[in-house]
């Protein structure tokens, strides 16, 4: 069978699928000082899935101010600066009108997966700290 | 402030992929 750490090399999709892979790679995030882009990226994943069932709603709303507010409203964090101002707007309009969707967030962790495959994942892959893994 | 992190986290964790 393949090696996971080739199987990470083949995309950032199998790179997420596979919880070492997670590991290495938000360890070279952090040491680059943007984990906060992985994490944003899971945090949609979770948002999405998380049951629109009834009684579930405040959980959503809570779950979604928070979202907001920790990686979009400061203009100057890393995740905010990678997305698109009509996208943040989006947002900050769908939380200030309450009107919570599971989808609001996808538009945003589009364009984060982009900037992730476009840059800090080819770095990645030559970084020492997957080098040295494999 | 504690328990907005705790739902993130827990957010964050729920989309994680399950050890294999």
């Amino acid at each position: 069978p393949t090696p996971p750490y080739l199987r990470w090399a083949e995309s950032l999709h199998s790179l997420l699928d596979d919880q070492d892979g997670i590991h290495l790679f938000r360890m070279f995030l952090k040491q680059e000082a943007c984990a906060d882009l992985l994490d944003f990226w899971f945090a949609c994943s979770g948002f999405r899935k998380l049951e629109t069932a009834e009684g579930n709603d405040e959980k959503r709303l809570k779950l979604a101010k928070a979202i907001y507010k920790k990686y979009v409203l400061d203009n100057n964090a890393i995740v905010s600066r990678q997305i698109k101002p009509a996208t943040k707007s989006f947002i900050k309009d769908c939380v200030m009108k309450l009107h919570i969707d599971p989808a609001m967030f996808d538009q945003a962790q589009t364009e984060i997966q982009t900037t992730m495959e476009e840059n800090t994942y080819p770095l990645f892959l030559k970084s020492d700290i997957y080098l040295k893994h494999a | 402030i504690d328990s907005e992190d705790d739902l993130l986290q827990e957010c964050i964790s729920s989309a994680m992929p399950k050890k294999k």
